[in-house]
């Protein structure tokens, strides 16, 4: 099954 | 204070229009190097990134930087009070409660003026450094705008598998199975109907194909879109503007 990743995972908040 | 003038107000109009159905509210960074935003849908899956630099202004002056929060629903009611043709122009103070929109029609001396309130919105603003890649596509805009709309009917996800000479759209779901194949070429005589790939490494990803038709809305402003794919990060949608660009980012599918 695929899962929907989200930006978080992948971006810095600033 | 900022004095933002546009030849052509259809020009920031098909901006605003690209991305205001994925995300509603936004902060203008305006600065001496232009106009930049960025701002992230509420499933924070997709994000935009808009910068339009100072040649792409007919005139430009920004003394500091100056933030306009806009709910973008309102922005565009405004906006569509304007015809394509005219001039558009964005005046606010240094600390901007509203911001003041003019159309003029330079042909027939028509001026209108629209001042819409601003917001203060509150983002956290994600840090995109620089990513490295594995595939990179240019293609046209109109090309990957109708793949995507037509795949979207077989299922919620699309697939792109990007290998040295192919690069592969391909859809499954209940009523059945669909794929698009594209190869490289070049146009001479049309240089935006080429289909370039550049690949360090094969690709197969996942996308939501909701978020994917949001993005082909950028193809008003491109003959051509560039895509960057990489396993390991977020996919780069971009479409070039005639001085700047608007990208979209969006988080893949993983399988669990």
């Amino acid at each position: 099954t695929f899962k929907q990743s989200s930006l978080n995972r992948f971006f810095k908040k600033t | 204070m900022l004095e933002a003038k546009f030849t052509e107000a259809g020009l920031f109009k098909r901006i605003i229009d690209s991305f205001r159905d994925c995300v509603q509210l936004i902060n203008f960074n305006c600065s001496e190097k232009g106009i930049a935003a960025q701002a992230v849908d509420d499933s924070r899956v997709l994000l935009v990134s808009l910068s339009i630099n100072v040649e792409a202004f007919e005139e430009f002056r920004a003394d500091r930087n100056i933030v306009l929060g806009c709910d973008l629903t309102n922005l565009s009611k405004i906006l569509r009070c304007g015809n394509n043709s005219d001039n558009l122009t964005l005046i606010a103070e240094d600390s901007p409660d509203s911001i003041l929109i003019l159309f003029e029609d330079t042909k027939r001396d028509r001026v209108s003026e629209y001042s819409l309130k601003l917001m203060e919105i509150e983002t956290d603003f994600l840090e995109i450094s620089d990513m490295k890649y594995e595939s990179y596509i240019t293609m046209p805009s109109a090309d990957f705008a109708k793949t995507v709309r037509d795949l979207s009917q077989l299922s919620d996800s699309i697939n792109i598998l990007v290998t040295k000479d192919t690069i592969k759209f391909a859809a499954e779901g209940d009523i059945g199975s669909g794929s698009i194949v594209v190869k490289p070429f070049t146009d001479l005589d049309h240089p935006e109907n080429s289909i370039k790939v550049t690949i360090e490494k094969p690709v197969d990803l996942r996308f939501g194909a909701k978020y994917l038709n949001d993005i082909i809305k950028g193809a008003s402003l491109s003959d051509t879109i560039t895509i960057k794919l990489s396993e390991e990060a977020p996919a780069l949608f971009q479409f070039d503007i005639s001085s700047g660009n608007l990208q979209f980012y969006l988080a893949p599918k993983f399988d669990e």
